[in-house]
């Protein structure tokens, strides 16, 4: 499912820079699950970025592909600033394909597909899959819970016959839908009655929107109502 | 009052209809009243006109808000309304269109209710639905049941949106307005929305009111 496009076709994919502050922080990703994922005793770090692209795709989806190099850190210092081994001893251990699903509304990350071979190997073979990489950590969690609200949001969207003009604003109501969802939670959370609350067709409203459109302002404006005479009683049972 | 009642069962309420993406729910809660009203006095149920209002009430704000006091009176002055075949819904304001020949329901005056919710239930159950306004905040998300919202979820004070009190009763223990709104077939209970009864949640007591037909 996550190949498939919630918004529409993908955009096409765009050569990107080793400057690119989105790409930094998705090697910093992909590096930080590709150590995760290997018993080696020290760290391992990009030491070169052969060639990367993002693409739009429910979110920003990067395809990298880096060589990476053992550093002097172990795994445990967890240090940030770990140096490469001097040339003549650096270890040129793999050269990995990494496909990172970006999707920055909800600052969240997910690692789609690493491919790794040996620096000397000419093709790369895929050495882990995801659910072998990483651990169910709350990170995992976390883009399990994406996935799901990516499913509701575009069973919304068919259901209620929704489109939108832009990624921007799909973004968006994705935003707000995500944003309705806890409302509604918190409502269910504290009703006192036998009601359910959740997604209905108003879902990707912000609670101005809903009000400016469908709702009446002027009914609390005691000052506005013109005076009735008042009822008489009911009389029979 | 009877223990429960519901118009829908004796004929007083038309289809639930849909406002679209217009503030027009106080000509809705007007035309569900008259249309209660109309059928109690003369034995048939006609689907009235809300685009008439929208677009000949000059004392309300078409899509922008109205109040069914205004409603009632502009009715009074206009002559009557028009059916929904006549004059029908569009969602959008327009230059008005009325024509007093093709009235088919009048109203004598109007009367502002109780704010005692038995007394309104009493009312009710004797004289037919009941047009009445409530804050809608916890109606954005409803999909069926009884809704009790906390009161810091609902505050009688600020009531935004007017609806059509049909009937009350109990669910397993839980006593409850039935209320109709105009948010289309699609929205709670195939249109309706089931409120906690008795302690005058979200303002429903507040603007309770009617038409009279003589």
């Amino acid at each position: 499912d996550l190949d498939r496009p919630l918004f529409g076709p993908p955009g096409s994919p765009v050569k990107l820079l080793d400057s690119d502050p989105g790409l930094k922080k998705a090697v910093l990703f992909a590096e930080e699950r590709y150590n995760l994922g290997t018993n080696a005793m020290h760290l391992r770090r990009v030491s070169r970025i052969i060639s990367a692209s993002k693409q739009l795709v429910k979110g920003i989806r990067y395809t990298i592909t880096a060589e990476l190099s053992n550093t002097q850190c172990k795994k445990s210092s967890m240090l940030r600033t770990c140096d490469f081994y001097p040339e003549s001893h650096k270890l040129k251990t793999e050269v990995c394909l990494f496909e990172v699903w970006d999707i920055p509304w909800q600052g969240s990350s997910t690692l789609l597909r690493q491919k790794c071979h040996p620096a000397a190997e000419s093709s790369p073979k895929e050495t882990n899959s995801v659910d072998e990489l990483v651990p169910p950590t709350s990170q995992a969690l976390q883009e399990q819970e994406s996935v799901k609200l990516l499913g509701m949001f575009k069973e919304f969207m068919v259901k209620y016959n929704k489109g939108y003009r832009t990624q921007e604003e799909a973004d968006q109501r994705l935003q707000i839908f995500h944003q309705n969802l806890k409302t509604a939670e918190k409502l269910q959370s504290l009703d006192q009655g036998s009601a359910e609350y959740g997604v209905t067709k108003f879902s990707d409203l912000t609670e101005e929107e809903f009000s400016s459109i469908y709702l009446n302002p002027l009914l609390s404006q005691r000052n506005l109502h013109r005076p009735m005479k008042p009822a008489a009683p009911a009389r029979g049972p | 009052a009877p223990d429960s009642w519901d118009w829908r069962d004796h004929g007083a309420v038309t289809s639930v209809k849909n406002q679209g993406m217009c503030g027009s729910c106080w000509a809705f809660s007007v035309t569900g009243n008259i249309e209660g009203q109309w059928f109690l006095k003369n034995g048939t149920l006609v689907s009235l006109s809300e685009q008439e209002l929208v677009d000949c009430d000059k004392l309300d704000n078409a899509c922008r808000g109205g109040l069914p006091s205004n409603a009632y009176a502009s009715i009074e002055t206009l002559g009557g309304l028009e059916t929904e075949a006549d004059y029908s819904y569009t969602g959008h304001k327009a230059s008005c269109d009325f024509t007093s020949k093709k009235v088919v329901a009048y109203i004598n005056s109007s009367l502002e209710l109780s704010k005692d919710e038995k007394e309104i239930a009493a009312w009710l159950a004797e004289n037919g639905p009941v047009s009445v306004a409530l804050n809608a905040f916890a109606m954005q998300f409803y999909k069926k049941g009884v809704s009790h919202p906390l009161r810091i979820f609902c505050n009688p004070w600020m009531i935004d949106h007017a609806v059509l009190l049909v009937g009350y009763g109990e669910r397993k223990g839980i006593p409850f307005w039935a209320i109709k709104n105009s948010w289309g077939e699609d929205y709670g209970e195939q249109g309706y929305y089931n409120l906690y009864r008795g302690s005058k949640l979200c303002g429903i007591n507040q603007m309770g009111s009617s038409a009279v037909v003589n």
